[in-house]
């Protein structure tokens, strides 16, 4: 089913991830695999920009990589 | 592949760079 999406990259889904634990940029983008949600690689990288400028998290620097993380 | 996944890292890097 090429078409179905099993994933959603929404502003939720990623508040949800960050308040579980800090993660890079890289972990989120293999939450949400395009192959996944359906999206482009592109409209991929916009749209976890635009939700992670909103939610403008925390960051900190673990094994010298800038991790992101929000409280509750 | 994971060098598209690298690209795709590098490219939300970038913006989240410019942002802050």
């Amino acid at each position: 089913t090429p078409s179905s999406s099993d994933v959603q990259l929404t502003e939720e889904a990623v508040r949800r991830y960050l308040i579980r634990k800090p993660m890079t940029t890289k972990d989120l983008l293999k939450k949400f695999q395009t192959k996944r949600t359906g999206l482009s690689s592109e409209q991929t990288v916009n749209v976890l920009a635009q939700i992670l400028k909103r939610l403008n998290p925390e960051r900190k620097n673990v094994n010298d990589k800038m991790h992101f993380y929000l409280t509750e | 592949s994971s060098s598209e996944a690298d690209e795709m890292a590098a490219a939300l890097d970038a913006e989240l760079n410019d942002f802050m």
